[in-house]
């Protein structure tokens, strides 16, 4: 059984603390602020309060027996750094840290993180994706050409079928997936009407995702 | 053409800014901090320093003229929620905002909000279900049973084929495409060898995804 330990009981730290928990999964927390760990006792295995610079708290805390464990420290960028560099000295597997910005991703990188997030920089980044297609509501970045889509079927391709639309030819992408207001049909059909306000999810070259997007919806 | 207004140039606002730039839109930069405004001066059409809770000040500013205005302000819960409530006071279309917990994302419902992110906690979440299934590299949720996901074929599937795994037959999911060290092949060739390495991006339930994970890989 995975043992995982949380430092930093910010709303990342605290929200992988959270779930871990939720799946049933061990979760020993920690955080120099006392607040911040009882916050989370009825979520965590077992809390801890510690200032994890310092490498005996650390060892005392017998933190080289997790497999892994999560930074989630934010503003306090050398703090970050040093607990990770103490786990990497004491062997942890596996640490996997939230990073402020570049230097602190690179510095990271540099002192051996096994992973590292920008939470707030990723999710900026998608919102602007969402800005500028309004009609997708959620994707994944399959290469820099192609991408798995969600979009939603609008008025003009109310009551038509797959068949009827035509989509591979005339756009070059395919529908995997039509999720209808309580199922998702992982097998769709191809005579079967499609209705407003379901929503298709596509893969394909971004290009021809987009020209679907502004031709036929 | 649209119009886009940041307030609030911490990661997350600075986020959306850079790429909405890189994506050829105008942008206008709003920020109390006169120093968070000029550090994006290079990606942002306009900037502006300006304490947005001043209603009178966010007037001056012409910003009903926006279409979409997002809201990146993080600690300070009363000004973003303030500047929410004076953005939807004058008609702005589109506000989207970003809530720090969930008392702040009740207030941002109620007061008209039109879409509220929650950037650390999605990707704590996201994290936890990264840590307790090692060989999923990235997924999307369709619905609460179905997903997508990318796994990492390892040495026990190297050099075999989708009809010699026969994975829909076995575990019901399929193999949507896959990604090979150069390229995204999106009708992959039932016949061609696998390499330890590639990337299957797989649809179903998710069940059935793990039991694949944990039989096949
Ligand atoms: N040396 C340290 N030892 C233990 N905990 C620490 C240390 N330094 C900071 N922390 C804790 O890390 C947590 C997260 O840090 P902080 O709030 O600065 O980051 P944040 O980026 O705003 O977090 P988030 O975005 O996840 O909400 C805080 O609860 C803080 O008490
Ligand atoms: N009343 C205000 N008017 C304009 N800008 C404001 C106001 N209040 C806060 N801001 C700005 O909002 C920005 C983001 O806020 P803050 O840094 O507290 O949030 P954060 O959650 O840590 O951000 P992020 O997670 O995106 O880095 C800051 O640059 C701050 O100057």
């Amino acid at each position: 059984k995975k043992q995982f330990a949380i430092i930093g009981l910010g709303r990342f730290g605290s929200s992988v603390c959270r779930e871990l928990h939720h799946m049933g999964h061990e979760v020993l927390a920690i955080d120099k602020n006392e607040k911040k760990v009882d916050a989370l006792s009825d979520v965590a295995t077992h809390t801890l309060v510690a200032d994890v610079t310092d490498e005996t708290a650390l060892q005392r805390i017998g933190i080289r027996n997790f497999e892994h464990v999560i930074v989630g420290i934010g503003e306090d960028i050398q703090a970050s750094i040093l607990a990770t560099l103490h786990l990497k000295d004491f062997d942890v597997p596996k640490v996997w840290v939230k990073a402020q910005n570049n230097y602190h991703h690179k510095v990271l990188e540099k002192i051996g993180a096994d992973r590292i997030f920008h939470p707030e920089h990723d999710m900026g980044y998608r919102i602007a994706e969402f800005l500028t297609s309004e009609k997708v509501l959620d994707y994944i970045d399959l290469s820099s050409d192609y991408s798995i889509v969600e979009m939603l079927a609008t008025d003009k391709i109310n009551n038509k079928s797959l068949v009827e639309l035509d989509i591979r030819a005339k756009y070059g992408c395919t529908v995997i997936a039509i999720k209808k207001t309580n199922k998702v049909d992982v097998t769709p059909n191809p005579t079967e009407k499609i209705n407003k306000g379901d929503i298709l999810v596509m893969i394909g070259n971004k290009k021809d995702l987009r020209r679907f997007q502004d031709g036929a919806l």
